[in-house]
């Protein structure tokens, strides 16, 4: 409990009177090249936060913050204002329901790091997997209490592999324990990358059916585009960038019908 | 323009004590993503549904959701890679309300429920937060989504 009150945070510069409390710091995942990930812990705002489940939100990429994006735009308590000066309430908060656990992974991402730099120019699935799960197990002895807790995960975009594969992993850990401390109940992504060919075909589609790019890119990327190869033929790409450099417009892709952030 | 604000509020010093972050100093700025790590991604597993498959049938809760405003990551682009499951339908597709409106649609398929968010784009609750809290609030729950206002 030393070690959970050294991560305890008193408040953050900016941030409005709230009755939760909000933990962040590091776990490192490997000693010898010195990988360690970054948390921030935001209790549940409920009158009985230990009643609630835990939620590990992750964010996709590979290699955005959870803390960018799952914390401060999306499910988080708090909200930043333009000037980064203060921070205000969401109303919408997940954090009335749960205990939000925001970690940004791999290391590299955010305030996450590692003393190898060559970790930066090798991450993949893998290896993100593997450490999300030994930070779970080591974050848990820091934070008893949610040992065998209900436990969820939940995750966007490239989440999409993030939170089943580690999901997988915590199902196989789990099998040598009885009563395991991961409680794993469940997850749920959003908008989350699934299968490489099936997505590919269903995005294109997506484009034509919504009347960003022309019947005539539609078919060339169709006829072209073998989605199930690693490498994309000159065809491919060409018809793609056109579609993309000369149909799409100044659009927010991510949001079709928002105004762009100029 | 939120995660030019995250840049700003996250690369103060103050913050970064105040949440016991940045103690090695790192040597270079906190950003919303790194393209270091994006351009040079190791291993990517092509699909995630025999991990779907597996898992579903393990009894765990699975829920997928899609804002149906994303054209990066899209609806259809879930729909297509799920339809390849081939799990029984539950229940049928309708749609699911909050506030008088449709939140968007679902269909509950034995071990998944897949569920849209009407009007949202790829970051669900930054753009429908409202609905975004009522399908989590459901996912808790273990309830399907409200059919009725």
């Amino acid at each position: 409990s030393r070690e959970q009150e050294k991560d305890r945070i008193k408040a953050l510069p900016g941030q409005p009177k709230v009755a939760f409390s909000q933990y962040s710091g590091y776990v490192n995942v490997n000693q010898s090249h010195g990988r360690a990930l970054f948390y921030w812990l935001t209790e549940s705002s409920s009158p009985s936060p230990h009643t609630k489940p835990l939620l590990l939100w992750l964010n996709g990429g590979p290699g955005c913050s959870s803390i960018a994006y799952g914390a401060s735009e999306e499910i988080g308590p708090f909200r930043i204002n333009k000037t980064g000066s203060n921070l205000y309430l969401n109303k919408f908060a997940w954090n009335k329901d749960a205990n939000l656990l925001f970690l940004e992974s791999p290391a590299g991402v955010g305030y996450s790091y590692t003393n190898t730099s060559s970790d930066l120019k090798d991450s993949g699935d893998e290896r993100t997997a593997q450490d999300n799960l030994i930070f779970l197990i080591k974050w848990l002895s820091r934070f008893p209490q949610y040992k065998y807790r209900d436990f969820y995960i939940a995750g966007e975009s490239y989440a999409g592999h993030y939170v089943p594969q580690l999901a997988k992993k915590i199902n196989d850990y789990n099998k040598a324990f009885s009563k395991p401390i991961i409680n794993l109940k469940g997850f749920l992504v959003g908008n989350a990358v699934t299968d490489n060919q099936y997505d590919s075909i269903g995005t294109v589609t997506y484009w034509w059916t919504h009347a960003i790019i022309s019947d005539k890119s539609y078919k060339s990327i169709l006829k072209y585009c073998n989605f199930t190869v690693e490498r994309v033929s000159d065809d491919c790409d060409n018809a793609v960038n056109y579609a993309m450099n000369h149909e799409f417009g100044d659009i927010d892709q991510y949001s079709i019908y928002t105004p762009t952030c100029v | 323009c939120t995660e030019s604000y995250a840049e700003k509020y996250f690369n103060r010093p103050d913050v970064q004590r105040a949440m016991h972050a940045n103690v090695t100093g790192i040597r270079y700025k906190w950003t919303a993503c790194s393209d270091v790590l994006i351009k040079t991604w190791k291993d990517s597993d092509k699909t995630m549904l025999p991990i779907y498959k597996e898992l579903a049938a393990s009894g765990l809760r699975i829920w997928i959701f899609s804002g149906d405003t994303d054209s990066v990551v899209p609806v259809t682009a879930t729909r297509f890679s799920l339809s390849h499951l081939n799990l029984p339908v539950k229940t049928r597709w309708y749609p699911w309300y909050t506030d008088n409106q449709v939140g968007g649609w679902t269909e509950v398929y034995k071990g998944l429920t897949f569920a849209t968010v009407r009007g949202a784009g790829h970051e669900v609750p930054l753009f429908e937060p409202k609905r975004a809290l009522i399908l989590f609030r459901s996912f808790l729950a273990g309830k399907e989504l409200p059919r009725s206002y």
